[in-house]
């Protein structure tokens, strides 16, 4: 199960934008 | 074609439409001690993604009250305080209540939206990391 932490940093890496 | 710190200068959203952009953006706010602004920011568009379905409602709960705990609880944080009370306190009754819709925080990325476009964007235009970097 995923930590809280870890939970947020990866909503908020899948927010940003793919390397062009 | 048109540099991407120029493209930068355009809008807040050229700037978080670019991963070097995001970047420098957060270098400078972190000097500034406000870098949760940016966190929040993508964090809120992230929850928004996440697909409302019954194999992810546990996911999206225990997502929605780790921003809520982390930005807005903490009323000493630069989001919580950005943020209006009648906003928080709608966030605060969607989780206590467990309705928890996909755009639960846009009122909240709005107005952090709003701070950043009024004062740290600005700023960071202005700021020598900017302009050194151009």
């Amino acid at each position: 199960i995923d930590s809280e932490d870890d939970l947020l940093q990866e909503c908020i890496t899948s927010a940003m934008p793919k390397k062009k | 074609p048109t540099p991407p710190y120029l493209k930068w200068a355009e809008s807040l959203h050229s700037l978080l439409d670019d991963q070097d952009g995001i970047s420098l953006f957060r270098t400078f706010l972190r000097r500034e001690g406000c870098a949760d602004l940016l966190d929040f920011w993508f964090a809120c568009s992230g929850f928004r993604k996440l697909e409302p379905c019954d194999a992810n409602e546990e996911k999206r709960l225990k997502l929605a009250r780790a921003i809520y705990r982390r930005y807005i609880l903490d009323t000493s944080g630069v989001v919580s305080r950005q943020t209006k009370p009648a906003t928080k306190s709608f966030i605060k009754d969607c989780i206590m209540k467990q309705q928890i819709d996909p755009a639960t925080f846009d009122q909240a990325q709005t107005e952090i939206q709003s701070t950043m476009e009024e004062n740290t964007y600005p700023s960071f235009l202005k700021s020598d990391i900017y302009l050194e970097y151009t």
